[in-house]
């Protein structure tokens, strides 16, 4: 008669079949941007992402205004652009170029 | 234009520290 030890997976850390599906790595570097204003994008609040697409989306070599940004985000004041502005020029997601009232992004891609 | 290099090279390097 055979010993009754507990068979049912004897060694079973056999650790080079485990299928272990893994969730997509590094997902998010190259993936189609369609950006949605109002998403929390990396942590922004609604306006400092409105500020950054805004800048982001200038062609001009010289980047945006503070003067367009506020043109373009009527109904934010200018104390609030500015705010946003140097937040953001403080993260490293913008700097200024030709004066302190230009801006372009860093983190084109 | 120097400026907007040097701005742009330290804007970066911003970037970069505050996300290590």
């Amino acid at each position: 008669s055979k010993p009754h030890t507990m068979m049912g997976g004897g060694g079973s850390m056999n650790s080079s079949t485990m299928p272990m599906s893994r969730p997509g790595l590094g997902g998010t570097l190259g993936g189609s941007y369609s950006g949605a204003s109002s998403m929390a994008n990396n942590g922004l609040n609604p306006n400092q992402n409105q500020v950054l697409c805004l800048i982001k989306s200038c062609p001009e070599p010289q980047g945006i205004s503070i003067q367009e940004l506020k043109q373009r985000l009527s109904g934010m004041s200018m104390t609030i652009i500015r705010q946003v502005v140097d937040f953001l020029s403080n993260e490293g997601h913008i700097f200024s170029t030709i004066d302190e009232d230009h801006f372009r992004s860093t983190d084109q891609e | 234009l120097e400026r907007i290099a040097r701005n742009k090279a330290a804007a970066l390097e911003r970037l970069s520290s505050g996300r290590g």
